[in-house]
């Protein structure tokens, strides 16, 4: 269970303050499918940080299953990503001199895992976006939409209990994004809670619910019907 | 008139070699508006590379009206592109140490044109896209769809001949995604040659032919009716 109660949180851009997420209330239940749409600047990275204990925010509460999730060090909220949460980024953010399936398996070497036995399942993530193949290749020996599957494997790995995905098809074919968005369902049918930011509302239909985020604040909230 | 005749291109990878463009016979004409489709890794960003002039082939040849483009040095190469060919590319390549409008100017400071007037052109191009506010950002302080309009203004600063548009609409909300067709099909009226790769239809229908690749090779290439 998120709960997100009048969230508000702005950038320093020089001299200047950039009002961002202007009163966000926000309950999203366990188990939930979910899209976030909006347009391009209207603060859906930044309410999608906030959720993924990337980023802190200036007033109002964030509750994780009822805890507080406020000021917390770097430390603890480390250990609550690498414990609870998948992120997919909108810029991927793999690590450049890092291989695909080193990058994939990068989770469980934070959660202390041998070597040989996380290549093994990173590798087997791999396979699961199509990508085997692919494994000893650099970042920058990857298509984008390679890269793009890359993130989502790595986001998998952990088994989250809740999967935070910023615009995880934007590069990817049709084909290739039913794919995707087909794994974010089975994961969702095994219990993790979904929470995907797009703009193509192919994609936001597959989801239970579309939240719309206009300039900083939530503009509508509605059930998607029979899905 | 681009005119690719055989084109072969490989990636090493390792100890291995990935055939990536597989013979590409492909001709467009000045001031056509094309797209490239396909699926993730099938070669598009590769087949973009090298009409960019921003990357070499194994065989075959590329022809830029009637100049064969082979085997150029880097410093002929950089002046073919900085004079004629416009570029956005898939992961937008901004300059993160430089402000949005630093960045627009970038390609004007290469053609040596004096600071104030450069950042004054800059500033124009930003407010067509609708950044003028975000002049003084650093790409890091932009959203996705921020950085990928930066793109998109700093490739259409030079009015180049050729426009080279690798997924421009990618990060971009569907409002936002046709303002930005729109700029490139009114440049398109004034002669510039527009190529856009895509994995969106709504935005391929909106170009005069459709090119279609498919592991490496041109599989269909149709004519658009009626736009
Ligand atoms: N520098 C490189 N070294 C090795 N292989 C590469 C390199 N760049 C690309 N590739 C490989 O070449 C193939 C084609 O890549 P390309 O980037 O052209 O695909 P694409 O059609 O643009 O895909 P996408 O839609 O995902 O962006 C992919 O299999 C990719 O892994
Ligand atoms: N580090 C930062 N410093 C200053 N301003 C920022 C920073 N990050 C984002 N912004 C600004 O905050 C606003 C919201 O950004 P955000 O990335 O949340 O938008 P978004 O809805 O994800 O957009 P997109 O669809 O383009 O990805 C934008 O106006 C952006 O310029
Ligand atoms: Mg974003
Ligand atoms: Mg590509």
């Amino acid at each position: 269970m998120l709960r997100l109660a009048d969230i508000n949180k702005s950038y320093a851009v020089g001299a200047n303050k950039l009002h961002v997420l202007k009163g966000i209330d926000l309950e999203i239940g366990d188990g939930e499918m979910v899209s976030i749409m909006g347009p391009s600047g209207s603060g859906k990275s930044t309410l999608l940080n906030v959720l993924g204990i990337l980023d802190g925010y200036d007033s109002g509460e964030y509750y994780f299953d009822e805890t507080l999730i406020k000021g917390l060090s770097e430390t603890k909220a480390a250990s609550y990503r690498n414990r609870l949460l998948g992120f997919v980024f909108q810029s991927f953010n793999l690590i450049p001199f890092k291989t695909a399936v080193e990058n994939v398996a990068l989770p469980l070497y934070y959660q202390k895992i041998a070597r040989r036995r996380r290549n093994k399942i990173a590798l087997e993530y791999l396979d699961r976006v199509g990508l085997a193949d692919w494994a000893g290749h650099l970042p920058g020996e990857l298509s984008g939409g390679q890269q793009q599957r890359v993130a989502i494997a790595r986001s998998l790995i952990t088994k989250p209990k809740v999967m935070l995905a910023d615009e995880p098809t934007g590069a990817l074919d049709s084909q290739t994004s039913r794919e995707v968005i087909e794994i974010l369902r089975s994961i969702n049918r095994e219990g993790t809670t979904v929470v995907i930011v797009t703009h193509e509302h192919e994609i936001s239909e597959m989801t239970d619910r579309v939240i719309h985020l206009l300039d900083g604040v939530i503009e509508r909230d509605k059930n998607n019907g029979g899905s």
